[in-house]
């Protein structure tokens, strides 16, 4: 474990608990994209099987568990208990676009032919697209609530800070993931945009609008 | 260049 790690799994999960604060507290799902929060628990589904198989640590299986919980549970605020406040006309964006290409490649390009890690490639894969619905989503309503800009901005830079934990554990470990390491980097570029808009007005109090 | 896979990430 390393700073940047912890770093990166503490913004993780600071993302996790605002956006499910930020819908308890508001008893409101708009402007979130249920598509990207139902990838995110497929994400997270796919790739902590191993909890059933292996103990690494307590924080590791005490993260995994927290994660699972709080994905499914922001699932179920958004189509069951607030599912009046979904906004379903801008959440439009086609997953299937997402999930059956992210499937095909991680048959194509994994690191061992088995299913525990062709899930895993697939939930890596998958977690570097998944926000695309979300950024989509307001990009057709050309705004964002500030506490949503945050939840996004926590969300990127958790990736951000695996990119820097990889460089570290590449160079004291010699650990090198490659399929991690480029899917963490295309994920951190997809929000790259968002990053300029954050820091540019949501920072200087602005709220978040894009040119309609 | 060591490939090491270990799933000790979350």
């Amino acid at each position: 474990m390393n700073i940047f790690r912890l770093a990166g799994d503490l913004s993780h999960l600071a993302a996790i608990i605002i956006l499910l604060l930020k819908i308890w507290k508001t008893r409101s799902c708009a402007g979130i994209s249920g598509k990207s929060q139902i990838l995110f628990a497929l994400v997270f589904t796919t790739r902590y099987l191993d909890l059933l198989t292996s103990f690494i640590s307590l924080y590791n299986t005490f993260m995994k568990v927290v994660y699972i919980g709080c994905a499914y549970a922001t699932v179920y605020l958004i189509y069951m208990k607030f599912k009046a406040t979904y906004d379903g006309n801008h959440d439009t964006f086609r997953v299937e676009f997402l999930v059956v290409p992210v499937g095909g490649l991680a048959f194509l390009v994994n690191h061992d032919f088995s299913p525990l890690e062709i899930l895993w490639t697939f939930s890596i894969y998958l977690e570097s697209v998944a926000i695309l619905p979300q950024l989509f989503l307001i990009s057709k309503t050309g705004e964002a609530e500030t506490i949503t800009t945050h939840y996004l901005f926590c969300l990127g830079v958790y990736r951000a800070l695996y990119l820097f934990n990889w460089i570290w554990r590449f160079y004291f470990e010699g650990f090198f993931d490659m399929i991690a390491i480029v899917a963490g980097v295309v994920q951190t570029i997809l929000y790259c945009d968002f990053f300029y808009l954050y820091v540019t007005k949501v920072l200087k109090g602005k709220k978040l609008s894009l040119p309609a | 260049w060591d490939h090491i896979n270990q799933k000790d990430e979350l």
